[in-house]
């Protein structure tokens, strides 16, 4: 279970020298990647990034050996409902969560990565029908469930040791929440993208869960998934997702999109589009953003990346010989892609 | 407080709809 050192490569054409394999993570004992993604891991006074990789019934922590040598340092291994998504947790170290479930999330549990006690616990933080899940920062995570026709939207806060403490409750817009945001600089506010494509800002602190306002979207751009949010000069950014977008003339066949809201008016303009690179055909998969670099899985089983202030694409990883993409996450810190093959092989890129 | 085409913005948005949103 140590995973092999590789020698950075350059990739030819499209992105040469933007991106870099650095090192490939194989777990001998699975064969199919669910997830991926970092955590922090604090131990006898040092921190180091470490590699969280998701299978359906287990999940494994890898520590670096050496530089571009990872090595497997603990398994979870679940029970039988499969793993379907981690949520990270950012600025928090030695813990993450996990949703369980099969067509939508059952279960969020986190996993405690202690090692001097040798505490790697579990332990469940919720349950019910839940459609979206989000780690922010300060140890909480925030989701929306539903119950018949009634909506919770519920922040839910962890200690250092894991263990929840009292849970807050937003007030939920009419429509089920799907993904949601935080405002990058403004704790209290957060933001989340609903079933009938509408933008909700909420107020979150300890004594209210305000909604403050909805704004649509758009219908040129249905089902749209908010990865990013911030506000500039008194205008609301938001970076979207377009898994469901029509292929047009002017704006090629949009991946993700900038769009400016005035939270006063609630009304909106499309600042940056990005686009599949020419040539590629197919659409939009799954994806992730981090401060102006967007990655994501296409259906032709390609990753490719996009600087969205520059809405260009930077970098287009081909699909593999023997396996195609179906992950594409960054790391917390650096510049650091991780991407995972459908085998289950999950390969560092250094952007 | 500014005009822009998106109608007037406030740099204070967020504290003036906290302001006006019901509890």
């Amino acid at each position: 279970d140590v995973a092999e050192p590789l020698t950075p490569v350059p990739l030819g054409g499209l992105g040469e020298e933007s991106l870099q394999l650095v090192s490939k993570l194989k777990d001998s004992s699975s064969s199919c990647a669910v997830d991926v993604s970092t955590v922090w891991w604090e131990a006898a006074g040092s921190r180091e990034l470490c590699v969280v990789t998701a299978c359906e019934s287990s999940v494994c922590l890898w520590k670096p050996l050496a530089p571009d040598r990872w090595g497997k340092l603990y398994t979870w291994q679940l029970g039988d409902i499969p793993v379907i998504q981690i949520v990270p947790l950012p600025d928090t170290h030695n813990l993450v969560c996990i949703a369980l479930g099969d067509l939508e999330i059952g279960e969020i549990r986190w996993l405690l990565l202690y090692s001097e006690s040798d505490s790697f616990k579990q332990s469940l933080l919720k349950a019910g029908n839940i459609k979206a899940a989000l780690g922010l920062k300060g140890r909480r995570v925030v989701n929306s469930s539903r119950t018949g026709q009634e909506q919770q939207v519920e922040m839910l806060s962890l200690s250092e040791l894991g263990r929840s403490r009292d849970g807050q409750t937003l007030m939920p817009p009419e429509e089920t929440v799907l993904a949601f945001a935080e405002v990058e600089g403004m704790r209290e506010a957060l933001v989340g993208t609903t079933a009938v494509n509408s933008i909700v800002v909420w107020s979150v602190n300890l004594k209210t869960g305000q909604l403050l306002r909805k704004m649509h979207v758009g219908y040129s751009y249905p089902a749209s998934v908010c990865h990013r949010a911030y506000s500039d000069s008194g205008l609301l950014f938001v970076v979207l997702s377009h898994p469901h977008a029509k292929e047009s003339e002017s704006c090629g066949n949009p991946a993700f999109r900038v769009v400016a809201f005035n939270p006063k008016t609630a009304q909106s303009r499309g600042v940056m589009f990005s686009s599949l690179p020419p040539g590629q055909a197919g659409r939009y998969l799954e994806g992730d953003v981090r401060d102006a670099s967007a990655a994501a899985v296409l259906t032709s089983g390609a990753i490719a990346v996009w600087d969205l202030l520059l809405g260009q694409c930077t970098a287009l990883l081909p699909p593999g010989p023997q396996s195609s993409w179906a992950l594409a996450r960054w790391a917390t810190t650096g510049a650091c892609l991780l991407a995972g093959q459908r085998d289950g092989t999950v390969c560092l890129y250094r952007y | 407080c500014s005009e822009s085409d998106l109608g007037p913005i406030s740099l204070n948005w967020f504290e003036e709809l906290s302001a006006e949103a019901p509890p």
